[in-house]
């Protein structure tokens, strides 16, 4: 028996926002330490990584491992359903082809219930090496959103050149060439107005825009994102999911042709 | 000129 239950559906909603334009279906891992999801987008250029902990749940409960192979475009129809303040259970019994998610309304005098038949997706799961990152910038994720919306317009590609005085967004294109830099911040007075650099030695990576654009679709999650650059290995960007977990995306670089 | 790298050149399938 699975059954694990959030007292906002609005985090659902949220969380699948953020995956669903990478991916169509991805199988859910649950276990008594929570639910893992890990899947690749259809080109294989970038990895979704989420981690929800049991324990970041209003009630959960994994008596075996199960895994749910879902398609998140019915997951999504489902959640549509849901107004943001509903209460969510998801539902499934040992070796099910289906998983129930229901919805309550805070005064308990509205309840829905969906079942959804589940899939059997061929889920390869990537061994992640550990990596002493050179450089990690925290910064306000509507920043990040949108100096990955503003320099998309220029180019396909962005550069993020980072040293220790500051993290550099460039894109040069048709038009001409933009650049965006961001100092650190001195003091702040809110926490999740800052960027921090954490720089061992700098750094300078090629992404596609596209992707970013797609990972900040998580920006309703988080008010900080973390990128973390190395040379010559994927982009990780982080956003924390408060009391929860977090979801991860790791983006293969362009390299030079 | 860059090309796109793929995630399955620096992640290896478990």
């Amino acid at each position: 028996m699975f059954e694990a239950r959030l007292g906002q559906a609005t985090i659902l909603k949220k969380i699948l926002d953020a995956i669903k334009d990478l991916l169509n279906e991805a199988t859910f891992d649950c276990s008594d330490s929570g639910i893992q999801l890990q899947a690749m987008d259809n080109s294989h250029v970038s990895l979704v990584s989420l981690t929800l902990r049991s324990d970041g749940f209003d009630k959960f409960r994994c008596d075996r491992n199960l895994s749910m192979g879902m398609n998140l475009g019915s997951m999504a129809k489902i959640l549509k359903c849901a107004n943001n303040e509903d209460n969510v259970t998801m539902k499934a019994q040992d070796n099910a082809d289906t998983v129930t998610i229901m919805f309550e309304s805070a005064n308990q005098e509205k309840v829905s219930d969906y079942e959804m038949k589940l899939m059997n997706l061929d889920q390869e799961h990537l061994g992640i090496p550990e990596t002493d990152f050179s450089c990690v910038v925290r910064m306000p994720a509507m920043e990040f959103a949108r100096i990955c919306r503003d320099l998309a317009q220029f180019s396909e590609s962005v550069v993020i050149c980072c040293t220790k005085e500051g993290v550099k967004f460039s894109a040069s294109g048709d038009v001409g060439t933009a650049n965006i830099k961001l100092a650190q911040t001195g003091s702040v007075d809110k926490e999740e107005e800052a960027v921090i650099i954490e720089m061992q030695e700098p750094v300078t990576l090629t992404f596609a825009c596209r992707y970013l654009n797609a990972f900040t679709k998580a920006t309703p999650l988080s008010t900080q994102v973390q990128l973390s650059m190395c040379a010559d290995v994927p982009l990780v960007v982080e956003y924390a999911i408060k009391d929860l977990g977090h979801i991860r995306y790791y983006l293969a670089p362009k390299i030079e042709d | 000129k860059t090309k796109q790298a793929g995630i399955l050149n620096f992640f290896s399938k478990k």
